[in-house]
């Protein structure tokens, strides 16, 4: 299927909050 | 390791009932226990210092312990920052930080993490996703990804979340309509669960006891 706009919404770097776990 | 700011912390508050004891009322309110409290104390901590030592999160803080660049601006980590800040004072305290972040728990349930979501996309809290914040989101994601899309390209993805979201058909998306659409796509909450919550002892075993900050920071 192909993707509508929520899917590729969400490979928005600023939802990802996994940064603030990792070394900087 | 594990819960010697607890031991230490119960004899410093030793007069405290135990349903007073901010740890432990978070606890309750969340998917942590008091021992993973206390390790997101010292990720609060680090980050709560990154540039003023306020005890307090700021957005450029966030950004520096998102992105690693205090000055980059991004709509989804403003939305983000906006929604833990409950209070809406312009900064993250302890508690909102740990209740926040509690929805990102592999074991909060996923009708928590839609609800969250929705909210996130509800850029201008009217209650309903509409199309012209869907399409602001695409565009900051494109932006965001140095990518291009044409308008009519834009226009058709939008169209197409619309037809299988907004069930009742009148143009914007409601909570209901929203629950519906990602149990079934599933794979749209994917960044709404961080796997380093589920065992927070391990990330963050060196810590320091404050219990006088973290009391009155909850408080």
């Amino acid at each position: 299927a192909s993707l509508n706009a929520f899917d590729i919404i969400s490979f928005s770097k600023g939802f990802d909050l996994s940064g603030l776990f990792e070394e900087k | 390791m594990g819960c010697s700011f607890s031991k230490q912390r119960q004899r410093l508050i030793g007069h405290h009932k135990q349903e007073e004891d901010p740890a432990a009322v978070l606890a309750v309110q969340t998917c942590f226990d008091i021992c993973d409290i206390e390790a997101l104390y010292e990720l609060f901590k680090k980050l709560s210092s990154s540039i003023v030592d306020d005890g307090l999160i700021s957005k450029e803080e966030f950004q520096l312990g998102l992105f690693g660049n205090s000055k980059k601006r991004n709509l989804f980590a403003d939305r983000i920052f906006d929604l833990f800040d409950s209070g809406k004072d312009g900064v993250i305290e302890f508690g909102e930080f740990v209740r926040g972040l509690s929805v990102f728990h592999p074991a909060a349930p996923q009708p928590q993490k839609a609800a969250f979501a929705f909210r996130l996309h509800d850029i201008r809290q009217s209650g309903f996703i509409e199309r012209d914040e869907v399409r602001e989101m695409i565009v900051a994601l494109l932006s965001e990804s140095q990518l291009v899309f044409s308008d009519d390209i834009i226009q058709l993805i939008i169209d197409k979340a619309f037809q299988e979201a907004d069930l009742k058909g009148d143009g914007k998306i409601d909570p209901d309509e929203w629950q519906q659409f990602v149990a079934r796509n599933p794979s749209l909450l994917r960044n709404m669960t961080i796997p380093h919550l589920k065992d927070l002892n391990k990330e963050f075993r060196n810590f320091e006891l404050s219990p006088d900050f973290i009391e009155d920071d909850i408080r």
